[in-house]
């Protein structure tokens, strides 16, 4: 059972001027996390159970926290999985969605079958040793509403991108 | 020793092949160009002395000096040409870098910055901020948000109700920014959205600045009783921040729809849900 009370609480307690500035003792931040993952825990229940019942199918949904920094386990493991983009805005959305990858090539299709463009780049740090590649495609929702993207592993291309694009050092 | 560009149908964004750091917007669609510098400093926190001896610290924002330490003079770039997306990944240390992306069809460049953990083996409080410096002529002006409604005018060193006797000129000057930040020339508007609450301020004519993160040594004495360090911070690795700043270039008249549409579309960014294909079995509420 999903709800979002538990939310609309840690978010309630989060209006608080130490929470908003930082200004908390630390065991008291650590508490407000606390309280904010566990209401988003209940959330992702509660927008699983909607997307369920909007869609007309129970699927495992799967909420990537780790999005900022490039850590997605599903989607850097699958092979196929789904996208669904839920747009909260009264007007439809066309906006870039970039998630972590393991492989150089993907095909996405968007909710009426067609191919989305799309590609790979590697958002690996400087001298590092490890690609990390990133799919990036653009997808669009209406308002209000969702729209869902198929993504589909092709077989492995060898990556170019660091000859094609590395520049010089600059210096001075 | 070539110019670094990232460019879309609406925006240029130009880089210092010297210094590799950003040079410089044009918005092609109103035909402006700014050239504007970006890059980040980090202000010393004050310990206090014996005639002032208030810290720096969780409450209290007060550097010991007005100008603050660059960062650095250069940067390590890569750009990333694509077709739905460029970036010039700027690597400013060891605990600092950033991406400046556009995407087609975007009105403003981002800015993702990358900050920390900030070293502190100095034994120097830091407080980093990014600065944009143009040649807006601004007339001590600038203009903050209060909670994402009322944009509010500030200006330097004034108080609209009272006469200001200025003792800190940089902590003094600062306030408190919601979600977005201008200046402008009664022409040309700079606008920079965040996608936090942030401290901002406009210390010169044509320059924005937003502090980004700091670490403190010290308390401050004002009831937190805890510097700003982590738990079990001895010896302490600090936190890493990631964010975004929205820059948005164009002319006054045409600033406000913009940058307040853009806002509402970061505050109500769309929710990404994935799942694993072929695994769902069909549902009805009934």
């Amino acid at each position: 059972q999903g709800g979002s009370a538990r939310l609309r609480q840690a978010m309630a307690v989060a209006q608080h001027h130490d929470a908003v500035t930082g200004t908390s003792k630390q065991h008291v931040a650590n508490d407000y996390a606390r309280q904010l993952a566990a209401g988003w825990e209940r959330c992702q229940v509660l927008v699983s159970n909607a997307l369920a019942s909007l869609g007309g199918s129970k699927e495992d949904f799967v909420f990537c926290n780790l999005l900022n920094i490039s850590v997605c386990p599903l989607t850097q493991t699958a092979s196929q999985f789904q996208a669904v983009l839920y747009n909260p805005l009264a007007w439809s959305i066309t906006w870039t969605v970039r998630l972590p990858v393991s492989d150089w090539a993907y095909h996405v299709r968007s909710p009426s079958g067609q191919t989305v463009p799309s590609e790979v780049i590697d958002v690996s740090a400087e001298r590092s040793k490890n690609f990390h590649p990133e799919l990036i495609f653009p997808a669009s929702a209406p308002p209000l509403g969702f729209s869902i993207y198929s993504v589909t592993r092709l077989p492995s291309k060898t990556p170019r991108f660091r000859d094609c694009c590395a520049v010089p050092v600059a210096q001075s | 020793s070539h110019t670094l560009v990232i460019q879309n149908e609406h925006l240029r964004v130009t880089f210092n092949p010297n210094t590799g750091l950003l040079q410089e917007i044009e918005n092609l669609d109103q035909g402006l160009r700014l050239p504007v510098s970006q890059t980040f400093y980090w202000y010393n926190a004050s310990t206090g002395d014996f005639t002032h001896p208030q810290a720096s610290g969780a409450y209290i924002f007060r550097p010991d000096k007005t100008k603050p330490f660059l960062l650095s003079h250069w940067v390590k770039t890569r750009l990333v040409k694509k077709a739905l997306v460029q970036e010039v990944h700027q690597n400013f240390s060891a605990w600092c870098s950033q991406v400046v992306r556009l995407y087609p069809g975007q009105r403003h460049v981002e800015l993702e910055w990358t900050v920390g953990p900030v070293p502190v083996g100095d034994g120097w409080g830091k407080e980093i901020i990014s600065r944009f410096d143009s040649q807006l002529k601004t007339n001590g002006r600038f203009y903050t948000d209060s909670n994402g409604r009322e944009i509010l005018e500030r200006r330097r060193d004034y108080r609209p109700t009272w006469d200001l006797n200025q003792t800190e000129p940089v902590a003094g000057n600062y306030y408190p920014v919601s979600s977005r930040l201008y200046i402008t020339d009664g022409q040309v508007q700079l606008t920079v959205l965040t996608d936090r609450s942030q401290g901002g301020s406009s210390l010169s004519d044509g320059s924005l600045e937003l502090m980004v993160h700091r670490r403190l040594l010290l308390d401050d004495n004002r009831g937190v009783g805890e510097a700003l360090l982590e738990p079990g911070d001895e010896p302490g690795v600090g936190l890493v921040v990631r964010g975004r700043h929205l820059v948005l270039l164009d002319t006054v008249e045409a600033a406000a729809a913009r940058h307040r549409l853009q806002a509402q579309r970061e505050a109500l960014a769309p929710q990404l849900v994935l799942a694993p294909a072929g695994k769902g079995t069909p549902y009805s509420p009934g």
